[in-house]
């Protein structure tokens, strides 16, 4: 997370912390799956002869520190969905890129372990709107030790667009993403907070909704940072959880 | 003499039948049927010279050393003594038809030619058994010395029930050692009875009649049993048993009592010595179905289903628990029970009790829990507990329109299971609250 500050217990009870191929985030929903990234399970840039060939995957939750998270100790994962339209192999292709952990295990809930509804309008995705990333990732200097987050804007997509072309690059910025931040204060995700969700707190219901999946960005605090639409891939979720959404 | 063959039926001629007979004859014709039957004799045809007094020719019946009749003459003449239709009968087995004629069968100076006789014999069952006082025959007179039964061809004796036909069939001896009674009742008496009873007997008898009766005894008047008014019965004595259990020694004049055998099964044992002229004793047996006790309940919650006013061997009852109770029987569960009367007059099964249901320990509710509404620790019929769910975490999910609290609710019922009326025994769940974070990020500055 950049510029961003500690997160207190509590405030994101939905975090998760992975570790598989490096750090990565995650959101509970319900109390036995993780929402995910799918590029944090099988990573675009992976080098097949130096990676492990089956990485241990560990899905830790519960804290905002680290190092207590781990204490705490891991959740075993009984399956792993990776959504259908997501391309390990297309290396700038962030479509789809989203996955469902399922626990072996139902976890118990508490003040520290809360599940994240999923969205349900396009209302969430207003330019605008704020939103909250946290994440165990990059901050400006170094590795966090503890839970940051920042405050986001939802960025108008054309700007997205427009600042994507200035930058010369090539990866496609579909229906199926969003951006957010601005580049004159310079907060963002970063490396390591993938995986964890751009949370909006829905005003009507007074609930927090995750409507975005940290999935990309060139460079951290650049610009800005972009985002697995989660409105678009919410029957898909439903449909995979089966009757426990 | 001509002896005919022992037969059942045949003819008798005179000779030379239908022609004239010859003169100066004498023949008697000698019928036996077997022993047991009489013989019966009927002339169809008769033709024999007629002369006053049948003093010439002359047809002679004799039976049993007796003279039956003597007769001539046509059937349809008035001359001499024809037999006419009339039908002679022999007390005894054996006729004797004595034929007869002179020299001569002339009337007015004219030659007459007679046919004869034509007669039919027949054997007549003999009633062995009816009075024959004026029987001459010996060996015809049945000597049964108790009872005569005659039937076609013969007869037998039999004795009165306490004496034994002895070999000679004929003459009968007390014997009453097994005298066995299996009617629903009647009459058992010593023998002789008013009469004074025999010497030396060593009597039983036994009344057996069918399970799931009871025999009543009554002594009738007289009673008398030779007595002794310082030693108990030492001469003879009446000794009764049921179930194998002695009732009684008794003798003397005084009667027994009216006994009530609570069995199916009595034996009488009567015994006399060489001497004594008492009458004896006579009783009257009945029989009664056995009963059985009133079924009665352990407990409040015990139902008799349609109560009778007597149970009577072969009856039963149903036994049913209030609602929200079972059936126990010990520490068994019974779906249903019923109870026989049983031909000892006892049921069959003992009553059993009703238990209130225990609907058990109520099932745990992962990420809830739950209280009781009745009081506490007690889950028999109609407790009531509610469940919860650990909240803010969790939430229970309910139908459109439910309450958490009324899904919550759940009610030991009849049946000894936890439900709720709204989903029955389904569980309640308890569902993960999303997005409601209990400390949330907030932002002070401005």
């Amino acid at each position: 997370i950049i510029r961003g500050q500690p997160a207190r217990p509590g405030n994101f009870p939905w975090q998760a912390f992975t570790t598989t191929h490096g750090r990565g985030g995650g959101a509970l929903l319900g109390d036995r799956w993780i929402l995910t990234a799918a590029h944090t399970i099988y990573p675009k840039h992976h080098n097949k002869e130096n990676d492990n060939a089956n990485p241990k995957m560990l899905v830790f939750l519960g804290h905002t520190n680290v190092e207590q998270i781990k204490k705490l100790g891991h959740h075993p994962v009984r399956r792993v969905i990776i959504h259908p339209d997501y391309r390990q192999d297309e290396p700038n292709n962030f479509e789809g890129d989203i996955a469902l952990l399922e626990l072996e295990n139902s976890v118990t809930l508490g003040p520290e372990l809360l599940p994240i509804c999923l969205p349900d309008n396009e209302t969430f995705y207003g330019q605008g709107l704020m939103g909250y990333v946290s994440g165990f990732g990059i901050t400006e200097d170094k590795l966090a030790f503890d839970l940051r987050f920042v405050r986001l804007p939802v960025a108008d997509s054309e700007a997205c667009q427009r600042w994507l072309q200035t930058k010369k690059d090539t990866s496609p910025f579909s229906q199926n993403m969003f951006c957010s931040g601005d580049p004159a204060v310079q907060q963002d995700a970063c490396q390591g907070d993938s995986g964890g969700v751009f949370a909006v707190r829905d005003r009507n219901r007074d609930i927090w909704v995750a409507t975005g999946i940290v999935s990309w960005g060139i460079g951290c605090g650049e610009g800005y940072g972009f985002y697995t639409k989660v409105l678009n891939y919410v029957d898909w979720i439903k449909k995979e959880m089966g009757d426990e959404n | 003499s001509i002896y005919l063959p022992q037969k059942l039926y045949g003819e008798v001629t005179s000779p030379l039948y239908p022609k004239p007979y010859p003169s100066d004859l004498e023949t008697t014709t000698v019928i036996t049927v077997p022993m047991g039957y009489r013989v019966k004799l009927v002339f169809w045809q008769f033709d024999v010279e007629p002369s006053e007094g049948c003093f010439y020719d002359y047809v002679k019946i004799s039976a049993d050393k007796q003279t039956l009749g003597r007769f001539c003459g046509q059937l349809d003449s008035p001359l001499g003594n024809p037999p006419g239709s009339k039908e002679f009968m022999s007390q005894g087995n054996k006729m004797l038809l004595t034929f007869h004629t002179d020299f001569s069968n002339e009337e007015n100076g004219t030659i007459m030619f007679y046919k004869g006789f034509l007669a039919y014999y027949q054997a007549v069952d003999l009633d062995e058994c009816a009075s024959q006082p004026n029987s001459v025959e010996e060996g015809l007179q049945p000597r049964c010395q108790h009872l005569c039964h005659n039937y076609v061809g013969g007869y037998f004796c039999s004795c009165h029930p306490g004496y034994e036909l002895q070999k000679d069939g004929q003459s009968c001896q007390a014997e009453c050692s097994s005298e066995l009674y299996t009617e629903p009742s009647g009459y058992v008496s010593s023998l002789e009875y008013p009469q004074p009873y025999p010497p030396d007997l060593r009597c039983n008898y036994s009344i057996r009649v069918e399970r799931g009766l009871t025999v009543h005894l009554k002594f009738l008047d007289p009673f008398e049993i030779d007595d002794h008014q310082q030693v108990h019965c030492p001469y003879d004595q009446l000794q009764i048993y049921a179930n194998g259990k002695n009732l009684g020694e008794f003798c003397g004049k005084q009667r027994p009592p009216d006994l009530d055998t609570s069995s199916n099964a009595v034996d009488l044992l009567f015994f006399t010595d060489e001497s004594g002229d008492s009458r004896g004793w006579k009783l009257h047996y009945t029989t009664e179905t056995i009963k059985c006790p009133q079924p009665k309940a352990l407990d409040e919650f015990t139902i008799i289903q349609d109560p009778q006013p007597q149970y009577q061997f072969r009856d039963y009852f149903i036994v049913t628990c209030k609602q929200g109770y079972q059936l126990m029987e010990g520490n068994q569960a019974l779906l249903s029970f019923t109870a026989v009367c049983q031909n000892d007059g006892t049921w069959h099964r003992a009553m059993p009790r009703c238990k209130i249901k225990n609907c058990g320990q109520p099932q745990s509710l992962s990420n809830g829990d739950f209280r009781y509404i009745t009081t506490k620790g007690v889950t028999t019929y109609e407790a009531s507990i509610q469940y919860h769910c650990h909240e803010p975490y969790y939430k229970m999910l309910t139908r459109a329109g439910s309450s958490e609290s009324m899904r919550g609710i759940y009610t030991c019922t009849a049946q000894g299971i936890w439900k709720n009326e709204e989903e029955g025994e389904k569980m309640p769940r308890c569902l993960p609250v999303c997005g409601k974070p209990v400390n949330p990020v907030t932002q002070k500055e401005r």
